[in-house]
């Protein structure tokens, strides 16, 4: 554990914290892809499976079950609760997400380190996580309008990818055999895919306005 | 490279 990998789950953390209080407090998800968040907690089931197999240590078992059970409770919120299941823009969050999970299956079945089960279904979690905000972006591109709680969700999911990236630089940098290639190219990819809305968000942030994002 | 490593990351 490093200091940018440390910071990189608290972040990534943060952003779960800040979306659950947006929705518990607002009682609403607007401006939320339920797409996106299906989609995670796909990529949470499908890489947390070693939970039961390999034990790392508490706080690898503590985080990997915060991610799944806050992952499933927002998919659930978004999909049962009776009021913030009316704010859902059912209208705006049409991205076709099946496509990303088809296209993440096949790549993992092709780009996997091990032709077992586990292994598998861990390169497919890195794969539909690398695109998984997807959705969530083109949603926020097609309404506008972001509120403060979604930009900061999004602020800090980009912020989480970033500190993951200068954690593998520093373990490649001090560690003699660290090479990871699938989960240190799917996370570039991913990190990216950020890049548009960071512009925006700093743009929004320097000139004090509301965060907007260009038709 | 050793792949063989136990996956630590989340």
């Amino acid at each position: 554990m490093n200091i940018f990998r440390l910071a990189g789950d608290m972040t990534h953390l943060l952003s779960i914290l800040v979306l659950l209080l947006k929705i518990y407090a607002t009682k609403s998800c607007s401006g939320i892809s339920r797409k996106t968040q299906e989609l995670y907690a796909i990529v949470f089931v499908a890489r947390y499976l070693d939970l039961f197999t390999d034990f790392i240590s508490v706080y690898n078992t503590f985080m990997k079950v915060v991610f799944i059970a806050s992952s499933l409770a927002i998919v659930w919120c978004m999909r049962f609760h009776p009021m913030v299941r009316r704010s859902y823009d059912r209208e705006l969050d049409t991205f076709r997400h099946y496509f990303l999970v088809g296209a993440s299956f096949a790549l993992a079945l092709i780009l996997h380190e091990k032709f077992t089960v586990q292994e598998i279904f861990w390169a497919f979690s890195i794969y539909l996580e690398a695109v998984a905000i997807l959705p969530q972006l083109v949603l926020l591109q097609r309404s506008g309008n972001v509120d403060n709680l979604t930009g900061q969700y999004i602020f800090f999911l980009g912020a989480y990818r970033a500190f993951y990236i200068l954690n593998w630089i520093y373990r490649y940098l001090t560690e003699p055999h660290f090479t990871r290639w699938i989960a240190c190219v799917s996370g570039v990819v991913q990190t990216a895919l950020y890049a548009d809305f960071f512009y925006y968000y700093f743009i929004s942030w320097k000139n004090n306005s509301k965060l907007k994002l260009p038709a | 490279g050793d792949v063989d490593d136990a996956k630590d990351e989340l």
